[in-house]
């Protein structure tokens, strides 16, 4: 038997530690413990790494802290477009979507891929149309929204340029993109 | 981004990636979350990685596979894969973020070149150790 193990990550960038709140810490602290712990719990009982990461990331996808799912960063275009991937270490078989907007829990569409379909990745309205008939559940584009994020997006937009994860209001510091324009 | 990368008990690894991507971006632009060797990878035979950062350098260094392969061909410890790809390759490109990762022997590696990373792991049976900053 394996040591089994689950790691998570909830984004990288300029996260300093003099301007991010100490209520604001403690509740990433317990987002983290809290999706970990669950981890933990599904291994033990036996599950899979498939499972557990899918969990995983389901749970922070849900967690409005994070940039993903409920809580994810706005688009140019003031929308969101949201991209997961897994992949399953034993059949090598790997599953992905890229820019949807109305599936709720993007890592379940990629995982339905990995089983249900021959292909790896869909986009846009395919993998859309895909996730409507393996019946996972679709929300408005709004649902995404926080006003951290919105805020994150006006400050983008002033400065004509792109945001890294955690690096504006939310998290209290800035971390842009050079000015490519790459948003066009 | 977030992402989560498991060991089970039978020694499968698995990986997963889930993004909003950058704020203020494009339209239609795509970073290297979804890509599979770019922001995720697993394969029993080695580790299974799940990136966050900035996407378009993780994508031209394929860095999820990039770690996958040193641990393979050039058999390097997770811990030197990581530090080669986090450390070195990725901040030559004008790259920032980190990863998660973890290998067939359950060692684990949270390298990120980034002032933080929020981030967490937990053997069975564990407390679970979660960090932010460095």
């Amino acid at each position: 038997m394996c040591n089994a193990v689950i790691a998570i990550h909830g984004g990288a960038g300029a996260i300093a530690q003099a301007s991010l709140s100490v209520q604001k810490e403690k509740q990433y602290f317990a987002a983290l413990r809290k999706i970990v712990s669950a981890g933990q719990r599904l291994l033990a009982g036996g599950g899979s790494a498939l499972d557990a990461v899918t969990q995983a990331v389901r749970l922070l996808e849900e967690c409005p802290l994070f940039n993903a799912g409920k809580g994810a960063v706005f688009t140019h275009a003031g929308d969101h477009e949201l991209d997961a991937s897994i992949m399953d270490g034993f059949s090598l078989q790997a599953g992905a979507v890229a820019g949807v907007k109305h599936i709720r829990n993007p890592i379940l569409a990629a995982r339905a891929i990995l089983e249900h379909s021959p292909h790896v990745m869909l986009t846009g309205d395919g993998a859309e149309d895909f996730a409507e008939q393996q019946r996972l559940e679709r929300v408005e584009n709004e649902f995404f929204s926080t006003p951290e994020r919105f805020a994150q997006l006006k400050l983008a937009r002033q400065r004509g340029e792109m945001l890294l994860d955690h690096g504006g209001a939310a998290a209290g510091g800035v971390q842009f993109m050079p000015p490519d324009q790459k948003f066009g | 981004t977030v992402g989560a990368v498991a060991l089970d008990q039978l020694g499968n690894l698995a990986a997963a990636t889930s993004t909003g991507g950058i704020t203020n971006k494009h339209a239609g632009r795509v970073g290297d979350s979804p890509i599979i060797g770019a922001g995720c990878y697993a394969n029993n035979a080695s580790v299974a990685v799940s990136c966050t950062g900035s996407g378009e350098v993780f994508m031209r260094t394929l860095a999820a596979y990039d770690i996958a392969a040193l641990v393979t061909y050039s058999n390097l410890s997770l811990q030197e894969a990581c530090q080669k790809v986090v450390m070195e390759k990725i901040p030559q490109l004008g790259g920032s973020g980190g990863l998660v990762a973890v290998d067939r022997l359950g060692n684990v590696a949270l390298p990120f070149n980034s002032e933080g990373m929020y981030r967490g792991y937990g053997y069975i049976g564990d407390a679970p150790d979660v960090g932010i900053y460095r």
